[in-house]
């Protein structure tokens, strides 16, 4: 599974 | 609409203001396979927009699909959207529901 990082990864705009 | 089927609608944000004004979570190889709206800034285009709401899927920018793009990709995506001057909005097609159309 992916590394939790990435899951909880937000980006805004 | 069936009862049990997903509904889909598409949103038009006019490039109202310097920022678009919402985040994004997810992506493909994640928990949550399409991107989904975590907040919408006051003052922002989408806020001013009206229509999009906290907890919505993405399924679409200005008609690409973002199935099957991982987080960075779909932000790059919406960025460009917000960016390009060829077009005085961004159309998002939504889903209320949290599932892969």
């Amino acid at each position: 599974s992916p590394p939790k990082e990435y899951e909880d990864e937000v980006t805004f705009f | 609409p069936g009862l049990l089927e997903p509904t889909s609608t598409l949103v038009r944000v006019a490039k109202s203001a310097s920022t678009l004004g919402i985040a994004i979570e997810g992506g493909a190889n994640t928990r949550q396979p399409l991107p989904r709206i975590v907040t919408i800034q006051r003052g922002g285009s989408a806020h001013n927009c009206g229509q999009l709401k906290v907890g919505q899927i993405i399924l679409e920018v200005n008609g690409v699909s973002l199935r099957g793009r991982e987080h960075r990709d779909a932000a790059r995506l919406i960025a460009e959207a917000f960016k390009t001057k060829e077009r005085d909005y961004v159309d998002f097609l939504v889903t209320d529901f949290n599932v892969a159309l």
